[in-house]
């Protein structure tokens, strides 16, 4: 359907002469800066040094991680880019001013199991999901 | 309480600012991160008997047997549950309790609140009473099993050639001046010389005392000899609030999320 219209926009800038919007390249949003690049990040939430080894029993804390960097062309490059992702670039290359990139974000997120005390000195064994990223990627 | 590890590259994010969280930020996390636990305080337990009762270590036992097995949580367990994880013998966790566990979100051990030697002058009846407390159960879990847990040990005294049938009843209702009116709720029958956990199952009776508390008059036990006279917990080797802390009777349940958990707004 893009293609009728824009042999169309063609016929139409023929006609009326006029600057193109500079429509940035692939080099532009290429990623090898790697620094910026969408990835996960380690990051240690510790019960022990928030002082609540006295009511936690087990773990002595978690690998939470953390999801950062930038989703930019080529999103191959980065972990498990979504259809979404392929989109919300393509309109923030017609639109960079109002539509932001796509966003770096966890794909696959683990549970772990907390042991701890209640008031009452009854013990808790819990699950909890989707508490540590293991995977991220650009929506 | 956060730290930030080093990267895979060994150096922490060029963009991000290395600071440590001022106390009002430290609160809100701390807040935050009980939130997500489904918290509304820091709670306040009371160990006047050291950490490592038998039911810490009983759930202790559960936990190691599922960590590492993060992957697929409690519902890996069955994969996974290995008995050398134990670390007393004879074993407070059992493949029974794996079995529960493949089923449940959330597992739960109760402190005995009361425990009341009796005798009755009428026929020379002993019992004990015990009471747990279950009326703090996070709303939406439901309770799928739930045993009454009590360590017997090997009896050595006039008793040891003997054949115990040992009781255990759902308290209906208290009276001041006669016997509590009473629900047979399991037995068995063990030689003397046997030792272990004994496991009784009062499943219905735990859901009947979450749904409604008034109800939770506790348990009680005991025990006969197969010639049917009544004796002493303590002669049969069933060890009570007087034994060693790691061979206290305890209460666990097992319960499995029926409402979704949405976080309150703060």
């Amino acid at each position: 359907s893009t293609a009728g219209r824009r042999r169309q926009q063609s016929r139409n800038r023929s006609t009326q002469p006029q600057e193109a919007p500079r429509v940035p390249s692939m080099a532009d949003y290429n990623s090898s800066d790697q620094k910026t690049a969408c990835r996960k990040h380690e990051l240690y939430v510790s019960f022990r040094e928030l002082g609540w080894q006295d009511w936690i029993i087990a773990p002595e804390g978690y690998a939470a991680n953390y999801c950062d960097g930038e989703c930019s062309f080529p999103l191959n490059a980065h972990m498990n880019a979504t259809n979404h992702a392929i989109v919300q670039t393509l309109v923030h290359l017609m639109n960079p001013e109002n539509v932001p990139k796509p966003c770096c974000a966890p794909t696959k997120l683990n549970a772990i199991s907390v042991l701890y005390f209640d008031d009452n000195s009854n013990v808790i064994l819990k699950k909890y999901k989707n508490m540590v990223v293991r995977a991220c990627g650009c929506h | 309480g956060v730290n930030f590890l080093l990267d895979g590259a060994n150096e922490i994010h060029a963009s991000f600012i290395h600071r440590r969280l001022r106390t009002h930020e430290k609160r809100e996390m701390q807040k935050e991160i009980l939130s997500i636990l489904g918290l509304p305080h820091r709670p306040r337990p009371h160990l006047a008997h050291g950490k490592f009762n038998s039911a810490p270590l009983f759930m202790l036992d559960l936990y190691n047997s599922i960590s590492g097995g993060d992957d697929e949580g409690l519902q890996g367990l069955l994969d996974h549950y290995k008995p050398a994880v134990v670390t007393q013998s004879p074993p407070l966790a059992t493949l029974q309790d794996s079995t529960f566990l493949n089923d449940a979100d959330m597992v739960m051990s109760f402190v005995n609140l009361v425990e009341n030697d009796r005798e009755f002058s009428a026929d020379r009846r002993h019992h004990k009473e015990f009471r747990f407390n279950l009326s703090q159960i996070p709303e939406g879990e439901a309770v799928t099993a739930s045993e009454f847990r009590i360590y017997k040990d090997c009896v050595s005294n006039a008793f040891k050639n003997e054949t115990f049938i040992i009781s255990v009843y759902q308290v209906l209702q208290e009276h001041e001046d006669r016997e509590a009116d009473l629900f047979l709720l399991d037995a068995r029958t063990l030689w003397a010389a046997e030792e272990g956990w004994l496991e009784f199952d009062i499943t219905a009776t735990s859901n009947l005392w979450v749904m409604s508390p008034q109800h939770n008059l506790g348990l009680q036990l005991n025990v006969r000899t197969s010639a049917g006279h009544s004796m002493m917990l303590r002669d049969a080797g069933l060890v009570g609030r007087d034994g060693p802390h790691s061979k206290q009777p305890f209460m666990v349940a097992f319960f499995k999320v029926s409402e979704v958990h949405v976080r309150t707004t703060r």
